[in-house]
């Protein structure tokens, strides 16, 4: 079958947070996501790039209504944490997406044509999803739906 | 359902690419997708963390076998560019991976157990994605797979 897109979600429901320059050693991402599980703060997107001169940041994306708990969590284990509430994730649905050529570009294409800044990036076979601005999300929204041309009936528009 | 984790995945055919210090404004990400997709490039991961100072990373894994096009096309467009061919790609696979607490922590923590170090992070619903190195790539393979009990038969071994 044909890599395509079914659907755009998008989730106005999300805060960033993200625990900056940590030593880049084995065990570190484990003890940070430990400590937001056991308070049992589910995490929905966990980013982290490459390393950089021995350290590296780890980006998280959770419910806004869990924003105080996950930021003191973080901040008992002694790491600086950076929290941003107006955020929103936004995401192309469908089959394929990682071996079908362009599909992020034409997203990211819709996004740049209304200057929308993308803030962060991650993607699976099955998702494109981006960290935008909350002010901007239902332009997004609308932008990413008309770049692929998908109908009303197609739309997820949001997610939990 | 409860979720749960299915299967552990492990590509080891995987190059990861980087674009450093690229500008933080609309347009900048597009432009480089649609290099690679003008090239006929698919693209696995592809991660972008928060940005600072103005500027940000934009990180991808290929399969190694475009490595020389990707780097090439990459260079055309005047960006400096990170290749690392000698990664792997680690995975778990199952359902309500977001709303589960504790499974990328559990995940990670087999790793930190043998000192394997994580490089790059990035999840969905349904995975949990690391980038480590291709030298521990087996060993990583099976210490998450008895972390979740596995057994054989729900092993999927080789992504593509
Ligand atoms: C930075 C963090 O991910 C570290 N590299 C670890 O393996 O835990
Ligand atoms: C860095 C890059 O993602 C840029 N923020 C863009 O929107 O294209």
């Amino acid at each position: 079958e044909a890599p395509s897109v079914r659907g755009v979600a998008l989730d106005q429901n999300q805060t960033r947070l993200a625990v900056l320059n940590v030593p880049d050693r084995p065990g570190v991402a484990a003890q940070i996501l430990q400590s937001l599980a056991d308070k049992g703060i589910p995490l929905d997107m966990i980013i982290q790039s490459e390393p950089a001169q021995g350290v590296n940041n780890i980006a998280f994306t959770i419910k806004t209504t869990d924003r105080y708990e996950a930021e003191r969590t973080l901040q008992q284990t002694g790491q600086a944490v950076m929290v941003d509430t107006d955020v929103a994730k936004l995401s192309i649905v469908g089959l394929g997406m990682a071996q079908a050529k362009g599909i992020a570009a034409r997203m990211f294409q819709a996004l740049a044509e209304r200057d929308i800044n993308i803030e962060m990036i991650a993607t699976s076979e099955i998702k494109v999803s981006c960290i935008i601005r909350q002010s901007r999300a239902v332009e997004a929204l609308q932008a990413v739906h008309q770049a692929f041309a998908l109908n009303g009936s197609q739309e997820i528009p949001i997610e939990r």
